[in-house]
């Protein structure tokens, strides 16, 4: 008998791990405040595209309201300046040289 | 140029807060 040797060892325990479903990442309305309606990184889609835009701007002063408006066409300013202001409070990006330009903090 | 430093130092401590 050599059935002691490792048998069991990753068969037939994985049925409490659950995958990962994210519901509602394509739905967003512009509503944030709670837990849902959140993509990977606690954000919104919006703010995840403006996000990655003011990342993928090498200037050091950053990247403009207005630079972002024309890479967001179908993106309202008011939306792009909710998500930026968002962003903003919740540190991940911040204005340089004045209130138009901006740049990531967590850019690597 | 010192206000992007001082900036970019209080988004990382809003980031940093916020991530809890």
């Amino acid at each position: 008998s050599k059935s002691q040797t490792m048998s069991g060892v990753g068969v037939g325990m994985s049925s409490n791990v659950k995958p990962m479903t994210r519901p509602g990442m394509e739905s967003m309305g512009g509503s944030y405040g709670g837990a849902s309606d959140m993509a990977n990184n606690g954000l919104s889609a919006n703010q995840n595209q403006v996000l990655s835009l003011i990342r993928g701007c090498p200037d050091a002063q950053g990247i403009s309201i207005q630079d972002l408006k024309q890479r967001l066409g179908t993106m309202s300013l008011a939306v792009i300046k909710q998500a930026v202001e968002f962003l903003s409070n919740e540190g991940h990006i911040f204005s340089t040289i004045d209130e138009d330009h901006f740049k990531s903090t967590d850019s690597d | 140029l010192d206000r992007i430093a001082r900036n970019k130092r209080a988004a990382l401590e809003r980031l940093a807060s916020a991530q809890t």
